[in-house]
């Protein structure tokens, strides 16, 4: 067995150095990791097992990664070795945001940029690299779908000040803010996507056009009290069946309030709160102004 | 004080809270 | 942050260079400050004295020009555009912008058809675009547009700069909200004490009462 994972190590740099990453992938998972002729310690399996994923994810094989990170989940929290650990968090968060479970994979993402230590182990931490992090997990809570975890994420990174330097800020701030993406807005950042965050959904949608006409769906019912489908469309960029077959999935998902009228073609977007409380808000906000108006003369000694 | 005076008329306009239909209905 | 917080730094930077500069010199800033895309107010740079001193001058335009976008709005300035300068386009955005507050100071909702007409615009789409991304998302107003009934409804509008004589109303305004809130407090007093009295003939009733019931029942026993 010693000689067979010898030649099998070498294969697979081999296939490395060539850029046949599956192959080599392949090559490394033939060893016997749990063979019982041979003492291994769970260091070299794990190391292994996080190896043989990185390569599978080269070519964005999430499936063949994710069996063996799961084998390597067993093994991370007794390793003692720091890079390890780290590249076992960053193949998971990849095969997350693979799978499309962005919320899940924005997390770990962002779990992974706020790493002080710029050395663990032999890998040193480069801010970039960081900085990249940063930005996958921005990525994600855009693409994934609106809820209030969503929001609380949401949050979270426009209020961290590191973001406001990336490439993507004003993309986060509009959507934080929950302001209407226009198509230009939209065609710079589906630049930035990678391949499977672009994918075709079995509705027809990609997973950005999706995101991204149902955050302007929400926006435009902050903006509206009601409007035709004709006009949403226009404003959405897509066609009015279209935006009204959106609209309606979403209340029915209760992911938004409103009632359609298919005869009129227009539809109603309903406040969560009912009138007498519209009101009450406005009183409040009458109230604050005041005590805002009268703090101001105060600090002014009028 | 053209600010606060910017204020106060801004303030002065939020009244009435809420002049839609159904909201006098409700009101009422 | 409220838009008169965001201007309130402009204002004091404009302030200063207008207090630095003279007769013709102040015609750049005065573009400069009409297209600046956080600035809606402009009175304190008017009280500048070298702006003042324009008065009479050969560059007086340019302080009338200051005072319509004080002031004034879009439809005015078409009035008397054969006596102002041209404007940029920031410019007429920002009058534009300045004209949708004054609109809010009449009336609360306002309809699609007065705003098309007074901001120069052909169709909804383009007026709801400029509602939405000059108007809303800038801060100066915040409210609902509503396509069924083709009209936008105000919540918040933020101040303009008060036009001469305009004193006097909002003095009178604060006047009558001051008058009507007491006679407000004076109703909830009179209806905590009818509560209360109320209250009390109740209790007085239901002791009454149970006494009664206490006295039956001697009797029957």
């Amino acid at each position: 067995e010693e000689q067979v994972l010898i030649i099998r190590e070498k294969l697979a740099e081999l296939y490395e150095s060539e850029h046949e990453w599956s192959k080599a992938a392949q090559m490394l998972s033939g060893i016997d990791l749990d063979s019982g002729m041979r003492v291994i310690d769970d260091t070299f399996r794990l190391s292994k097992c996080v190896q043989i994923a990185r390569l599978y994810l080269e070519d964005d094989d999430a499936v063949n990664a994710e069996a063996f990170i799961n084998k390597a989940s067993f093994l991370v929290s007794n390793t003692e070795q720091e890079a390890l650990s780290l590249q076992y968090k960053v193949c998971y968060a990849r095969i997350l945001d693979l799978k499309r479970k962005f919320l899940e994979a924005a997390l770990r993402y962002y779990d992974i940029s706020q790493i002080e230590k710029w050395q663990i182990g032999e890998e040193e931490i480069n801010e970039e690299a960081l900085e990249q992090a940063l930005a996958a997990a921005v990525t994600c809570t855009i693409l994934a779908a609106a809820g209030p975890q969503r929001s609380r994420v949401l949050a979270t990174l426009y209020k961290d000040e590191r973001c406001s330097k990336l490439k993507i800020y004003p993309i986060l701030q509009k959507v934080y803010l929950e302001r209407i993406l226009r198509k230009p807005e939209i065609d710079a950042f589906a630049e930035e996507l990678k391949p499977h965050q672009k994918a075709l959904l079995p509705d027809n949608f990609t997973v950005l056009d999706r995101a991204m006409i149902e955050h302007n769906l929400l926006s435009a019912s902050k903006l509206y009290t009601n409007i035709s489908f004709e006009e949403l469309g226009t404003l959405l960029g897509i066609a009015p069946q279209k935006a009204e077959k959106i609209a309606s999935r979403m209340i029915c998902e209760d992911r938004m309030r409103g009632s359609i009228d298919q005869v009129e073609a227009v539809i109603h977007f309903e406040d969560d709160t009912v009138e007498m409380q519209q009101w009450d808000q406005q009183i409040f906000g009458l109230c604050q102004a005041l005590n805002e108006i009268l703090d101001g003369m105060a600090k002014k000694g009028l | 004080d053209n600010s606060l005076l910017r204020q106060v008329s801004s303030l002065l306009r939020r009244l009435p809270a809420i002049e839609s239909e159904k909201f006098q209905d409700n009101f009422l | 942050m409220d838009i008169e917080q965001k201007q309130a730094e402009h204002i004091d930077y404009f302030v200063k260079q207008a207090s630095a500069l003279k007769g013709s010199a102040l015609s750049s800033l005065v573009v400069e400050a009409t297209s600046h895309p956080s600035l809606f107010a402009f009175s304190e740079i008017l009280s500048v004295p070298n702006f003042l001193e324009l008065e009479g001058t050969e560059h007086s335009i340019f302080l009338d020009l200051l005072r319509l976008f004080a002031h004034e709005t879009w439809s005015e300035y078409k009035h008397i555009a054969n006596r102002l300068p041209k404007l940029v386009p920031d410019q007429v955005l920002k009058l534009k912008q300045l004209s949708v507050l004054t609109l809010a100071e009449t009336s609360k909702v306002l309809p699609y058809d007065t705003l098309m007409q007074e901001l120069d615009v052909t169709n909804v789409r383009e007026l709801e675009d400029f509602l939405i991304n000059d108007c809303m998302y800038v801060g100066i107003v915040r409210g609902k547009l509503d396509q069924l009934r083709r009209c936008f409804e105000v919540q918040f509008a933020a101040g303009r700069d008060l036009r001469p004589g305009q004193m006097g109303g909002l003095i009178q305004t604060l006047a009558t909200w001051l008058s009507t809130s007491e006679d407000l407090l004076v109703s909830v007093q009179e209806k905590i004490k009818w509560a209360d009295s109320m209250n009390e003939i109740v209790k007085k009733h239901k002791k009454e009462n149970e006494e009664r019931v206490e006295d039956v029942k001697k009797t029957l026993s």
